[in-house]
């Protein structure tokens, strides 16, 4: 996270806001709720105290606008710009204004969400700057996240907390605990256990929580994002991911549900069901899957067990499920990730890595050897 | 390997109002010489600064990854402090 520098910040927990207009694209009502739980967000982890006000000058004064509206910062029109807030001050600082030539919306993934965009603007009116993490809802580009679910990442818990110091008033109730802030994971963490890796159209893809790191191979550095800024329909906390190259297609599962993605694109038909793959009903949840290319089949690990999957068929092949050890000599724990690269074969159990070719066991090696730390 | 498509006139503005707008990059008020090579290197530094930032390769070169990320939709805050 980053605050502003030089210190601007409230001198006062008790903050006034004020909707100045509304935006066509949403009732009245919705716009009201949006911009109540934005500063909630804020609210639930700070002292910081939001009232509104219906007539004259807020802390906070909040519009929907367009093009040169004064301020000396023009809005571009559709897309590009969505909005933007001044920092901590008198007069204009702390204002929050919206492009009204964007597409807001109440709940759902199309247009923006006017409750993320706005709960990011309202972190620059208390006085944070972007931040770095990929995960943090200060991260300077807008992408859909569940809504209903959401929970103020800890990065940006501990930017807001720099400034202002927790929120003494928690009500602690034993019976509902509080969610916990959602942490971006660190490719440096020796503990690591990544969720899924699967090849992408060359690249390597390492799925964690909600957010996957992409990397070349040979590449020292790794880009982060969070899953639904690439693919909004698809889960976070994914079980298992493989590319199918002969069909461009990149499958996530979770559950007994998969998705299979061309590009960017949800592929028709998707999700589906694990079953309408082939597996047994009584296969529950995967724990890996990794498309084989010398055999063009897909092996779908349960734990300490296999299935093969046969793409030219798309049939599961008979005699299974194995025990990995038969398949796979020397792997005795339980399949956590898996994927090939340039025909060897490499099983994750927690943070160690298993490479496997020419039908036996080579080495022992950790996420960093492929993920750059 | 693939060949990156390379960059047009009307993307390398896009880039060149980013930088303006969101890293404090200054207009080119010349067009002489020295002047341009001053707003290359500069336009590099501002491009270093924001490939850091979204922890792309840092090249100081306008590419198709680093123009990917300016045209995602965004807040039009600077990343940057004054």
């Amino acid at each position: 996270y980053a605050v502003v520098p030089g210190n601007y910040k409230w001198k006062t927990n008790q903050l006034t806001y004020r909707i100045e207009n509304y935006t066509p694209d949403m009732s009245q009502a919705e716009v009201d709720s949006s911009i109540e739980r934005a500063l909630k967000v804020w609210a639930d982890v700070t002292p910081l105290r939001f009232t509104r006000i219906y007539s004259g000058v807020a802390d906070i004064m909040i519009s929907f606008v367009i093009r040169d509206h004064g301020d000396g910062y023009p809005f571009d029109g559709p897309n590009g710009f969505l909005a933007h807030a001044f920092f901590p001050g008198t007069g204009i600082g702390g204002d929050a204004h919206f492009d009204d030539d964007e597409s807001f919306t109440f709940s759902s993934s199309n247009g923006y969400n006017l409750f993320l965009v706005a709960a990011h603007e309202f972190g620059h009116a208390l006085g944070l700057e972007h931040s770095g993490d990929p995960g943090a809802l200060m991260y300077p580009t807008y992408s859909f996240r569940d809504v209903k679910t959401f929970v103020l990442p800890q990065d940006d818990v501990n930017g807001i907390q720099a400034i202002y110091g927790p929120n003494t008033e928690v009500p602690v109730d034993p019976e509902e605990p509080k969610p916990t802030a959602p942490v971006t994971p660190n490719a440096c963490d020796p503990k690591l256990v990544l969720d899924a890796v699967t090849m992408l159209r060359g690249e390597m893809i390492f799925f964690k929580n909600g957010l996957f790191w992409r990397n070349q191979p040979q590449s020292y550095e790794s880009e982060q994002h969070l899953i639904k800024s690439f693919w909004p329909q698809a889960p976070d906390n994914i079980d298992a991911a493989y590319e199918s190259p002969s069909d461009d297609l990149v499958y996530l599962i979770k559950g007994q549900k998969v998705w299979a993605f061309y590009g960017y694109d949800i592929a028709k038909g998707f999700p589906k069901t694990l079953s309408s793959m082939g597996l047994p009903p009584k296969v529950k949840k995967i724990s890996a899957a990794l498309y084989d290319q010398e055999t063009g089949k897909t092996l779908f690990f349960v734990n300490d067990r296999y299935y093969s999957y046969d793409e030219t068929t798309k049939k599961m092949d008979k005699g299974y499920p194995k025990r990995v050890e038969d398949g796979f000599p020397g792997m005795t724990g339980k399949v956590t990730a898996a994927f090939q690269y340039r025909g060897f074969t490499y099983l994750y159990s927690g943070p160690r890595m298993f490479e496997f070719g020419y039908g036996r066991l080579l080495r022992v090696l950790n996420n960093n050897y492929f993920l750059p730390c | 390997g693939p060949v990156p498509p390379s960059i047009g006139k009307e993307e390398e503005d896009l880039a060149k109002n980013y930088l303006k707008k969101l890293y404090n990059m200054k207009e080119e008020h010349t067009r002489s010489a020295r002047s341009t090579d001053h707003s290359v290197s500069e336009m590099s530094e501002k491009l270093r600064e924001m490939q850091e930032f979204f922890g792309l390769k840092v090249t100081g070169t306008l590419d198709s990854e680093t123009l990917e990320v300016m045209k995602k939709p965004r807040c039009g805050v600077p990343d940057v402090a004054a």
